[in-house]
């Protein structure tokens, strides 16, 4: 496969890290060689694969700004078949210290090119924001994931989103693709959830994947203990959700 | 009074742009001036008082960058006593722009001192980073509300936010006081609530409101109808939440 997918939305909280991990762990476990890439100043991938970012000695910040090697930066997390590439705090200077390098949006598909052959998939969990970072990730990408949240502000953000992706795709990488928008923390008590949910398949009709994350308690307890969702509570509504994704995600990344 | 206070946190979706609309409608009520400002790039704080961002000409991107008087881009909102300094998605290029701007970090700062005095309180929603943009905040702050959310990620998270605080404050600003940790989305039925709220009042103690805003419905639905929690569902136990919490900001903030 070798696709390089990034979890992408600027509005914050909408779940880019819970799905960069589980649907990375997901792969893993039916045999794809995984990388996940963490670009995030706030380490949160790092943190919830059980990894702490202060004993990491070199991280993401040393391969986009000091040209290490990522291979070198480079740990294997408890899942087989999934490693990780840390972050750390430093990144949140990243924007400041790459803005004299020219071509300074190309820096991470740089950093990815000696090792796409090396993993069937490789992705990358963006920081809240459009800055620098996201747009080396959405130059990278092959095809990128954009978890919602169903309420009004996050609605608002998608038209913007969708937006500011087709000008960088337009300037950067003209073979990106929109894999999938991902409704999370479904709730289908709330009207607003259901309101939202037939608004947001309305406006982006197949863009939006099929499956339908819910709102479940596992999902926000298992980065506490260092786990994937498979390992924590895998017959959660949490646990079933990432299954039946994981195997949209792998289904669509074939037409990408 | 006139104090200026910030909505901070870098962990995305915790409740800044919510508490800064909510805490300003609810202080006006209460017949203090107040001002909002909005420096996210998605600008919600805009869109959650009924203003559509598109028809605004100018915004606080060009107070920042193009040295417009912030007096000329304010505007009145539906709740009387409360006024509104927009935010315009072009905010997002502020950090490349001011780049080269000498004191960068006090922009902000410059820009609200010729009005200060004319409010009680001005409160300034901040984007989901500790970039250029948050920065100018808390240099330009008299105090800091913190939004948190009672999960793993975000308690790990509120360590390193306020180590990076407390470095911003030696740098730029060293009046600036911590004016409360506020816990939200609390949901007393989660364990994972009632472990995480024990955890930050062990750890924080007196930095942690006593105000303790739970998951609330009215809360997420009431952008929609670009109204604030006091004019939707004043009722609501997030309506109550907030009438508590503007009493416990108001005392907090005559010590500050
Ligand atoms: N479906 C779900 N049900 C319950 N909790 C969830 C779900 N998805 C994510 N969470 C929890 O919600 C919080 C926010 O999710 P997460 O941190 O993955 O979002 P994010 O978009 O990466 O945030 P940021 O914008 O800060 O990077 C986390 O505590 C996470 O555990
Ligand atoms: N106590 C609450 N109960 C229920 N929903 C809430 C509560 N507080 C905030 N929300 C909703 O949660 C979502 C996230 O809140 P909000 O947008 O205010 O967070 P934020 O920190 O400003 O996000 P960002 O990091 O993107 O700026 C919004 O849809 C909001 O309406
Ligand atoms: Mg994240
Ligand atoms: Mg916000």
């Amino acid at each position: 496969m070798n696709k390089v997918l990034s979890f992408v939305n600027q509005k914050g909280g909408t779940g880019k890290t819970t799905a960069t991990i589980n649907v990375g762990a997901g792969l893993a476990l039916k045999g794809y060689k995984v990388l996940v890439i963490d670009i995030e100043p706030q380490s949160n991938a790092t943190l919830s694969l059980a990894i702490e970012p202060s004993e990491i000695k070199k991280s993401m910040y040393d391969v986009l700004i000091d040209n290490v090697h990522i291979s070198d930066i480079i740990v294997p997390t408890s899942t087989e078949n999934l490693s990780l590439a840390p972050a750390k705090i430093d990144l949140s200077n990243s924007s400041v210290n790459l803005a004299d390098v020219s071509h300074n949006q190309m820096v991470l598909k740089e950093a990815i090119s000696p090792i796409k052959n090396d993993y069937d998939f490789i992705l990358v969990d963006c920081p809240p924001s459009l800055d620098l970072l996201s747009v080396n990730a959405l130059a990278a990408s092959d095809g990128i994931i954009i978890p919602v949240l169903c309420d009004y502000l996050s609605l608002e953000g998608l038209k913007q989103l969708i937006d500011s992706i087709n000008r960088i795709k337009e300037k950067f990488n003209p073979d990106l693709r929109i894999l999938g928008i991902l409704p999370n923390m479904v709730d289908y008590r709330r009207n607003l959830t259901n309101d939202s949910l037939s608004l947001i398949r309305k406006n982006f009709k197949d863009k939006v994947l099929k499956t339908e994350v819910r709102v479940c308690v596992s999902l926000a307890e298992a980065p506490s203990y260092g786990k994937t969702i498979f390992s924590y509570a895998p017959a959660s509504t949490g646990g079933e959700a990432y299954k039946k994704l994981v195997k949209e995600v792998i289904k669509r990344s074939k037409k990408l």
